[in-house]
Formats: C-alpha cells, sequence, structure tokens
C-alpha cells in the first residue's frame, strides 16, 4: 500500500 | 532524500531563523503576527509528538527539535520580551476561526482514527492555514518591512518546494498522501498574491506596500 504518511518528512 | 526535499527543510529553516534574528536584532516584532507564531508552535508540537516513539533519522530528530524550539523561542519573544513592541491593534485574526474547522477535519478525514494520527492530521491542516493571521496584518497595515517579506519568501516557498518532492516521490516510488498533498496546495496558493508582490516589487529593491 502506497498510501503511507509522509512521515520521515518534517 | 531529494534535492526538492531537502531545499524545503533549509528553506523553512531559514524563514524561522530570519524571523528569530529580525526580531532579536531590532528589539522590536513590529509588523510580525503573534497569532500566526501561536499557530505554528501548536503546528509543530502536535506533529512532532511521535519525536521519542518514532526515531528516524539523526537529521530527522534534530530538524524537528530545532522547528519547536524556535517556535516557542518565536512566541516568547513576541508575547514577552518585546511584548511592548507587538502590533496587538493590528493583529486582530480570529485563531479559532482557523483552530475549530481543523479540529473538526482531523477528526473526519485522517488515514487512521488513533489520537496520534489525528493529532498529525490537524497538524497538517492547521499548518495550510497558518500564515493567514500574518497575511491579515500585512493587508491591514498595508506594508510589510523587507526582511518581513524574505521571511514570508522562504516559508512559503518551503511548501512550494515539498510539492516538488512529493511530485518526485509519487514517480519515483510510487508515493502520494492525499492529505499533505492537498494541504500543501492550498498552503502554497495562500502565497500566490504575496509570492507576485515579492517579485515585482521587493526584490526589485522596493519596500512591500499594498495599493491602496
Amino acid at each position: 500500500d502506497n498510501l503511507i504518511n509522509p512521515k520521515d518528512e518534517l | 532524500m531529494n534535492v526538492f526535499r531537502f531545499l524545503g527543510d533549509l528553506s523553512h529553516l531559514v524563514a524561522i531563523v530570519i524571523l528569530l534574528l529580525k526580531i532579536w536584532k531590532t528589539r522590536s516584532c513590529s509588523g510580525i503576527s503573534g497569532r500566526s507564531q501561536i499557530l505554528f508552535a501548536i503546528v509543530f508540537t502536535t506533529r512532532y509528538l511521535d519525536l521519542f516513539s518514532n526515531f528516524i533519522s539523526v537529521y530527522n530528530t534534530s530538524m524537528k527539535i530545532v522547528y519547536i524550539t524556535c517556535s516557542y523561542a518565536t512566541v516568547y519573544l513576541i508575547y514577552g520580551k518585546f511584548k511592548a513592541t507587538y502590533d496587538f491593534n493590528h493583529d486582530t485574526f480570529r485563531i479559532e476561526f482557523l483552530l475549530v474547522p481543523s479540529a473538526i477535519l482531523a477528526f473526519l478525514v485522517n488515514h487512521d482514527f488513533s489520537p496520534l494520527e489525528i493529532l498529525w492530521t490537524f497538524s497538517i491542516y492547521l499548518e495550510s492555514v497558518a500564515i493567514l493571521p500574518q497575511l491579515f496584518l500585512v493587508s491591514k497595515t498595508g506594508e510589510a518591512e523587507t526582511i518581513t517579506s524574505h521571511y514570508l519568501f522562504a516559508l512559503g516557498s518551503y511548501r512550494l518546494l515539498y510539492l516538488l518532492n512529493w511530485l518526485w516521490r509519487y514517480f519515483s516510488q510510487g508515493f502520494y498522501d492525499l492529505i499533505a498533498l492537498l494541504s500543501g496546495i492550498l498552503q502554497t496558493v495562500l502565497y500566490c498574491d504575496f509570492f507576485y508582490l515579492y517579485i515585482s516589487k521587493v526584490l526589485k529593491g522596493k519596500k512591500l506596500s499594498l495599493p491602496a
């Protein structure tokens, strides 16, 4: 699933 | 991390530092919306609650700490140390009109109905409109100091660069997040009018003043 949150971003 | 993401973070950092230095050097926060700065402090606090539970990288953790610390320092300078120079009369945008809809929307539209996820979503929605009190203040006084214009330009560019980063990630990794994407577009659109004035006036050495 590519609908992941960009939690590695700021 | 691609170049757009890195430049976006850098631009965000530059904006925050410009604002702190401007207030510190001039010993004044006139022309700065304390209300927008409170909203940014709320944005960082609610977004970075995963600071100690979810380690990504030293870079990620240090940037989060710097953003949070600087935003609280800015709020302290405006409402504490240099309170006498704060523009109470012009900084009158009702922030509950931004806080309440962002909170309601975060409860209704999110990826997962869990406390941390709802707070993260709330921070994304709130950030997209958090600059409105500042833009309202500029429109009310009809002008902005050049250094304030640089601050706004760097802050607006940051999300525009993130949009390019997301475009890049979509094509290279098939990665996308509609909540962040649509909020990012809204956030950038709110700066368009300002970008136009900045390029047509400030970059040509003139002070940013609005047509009467």
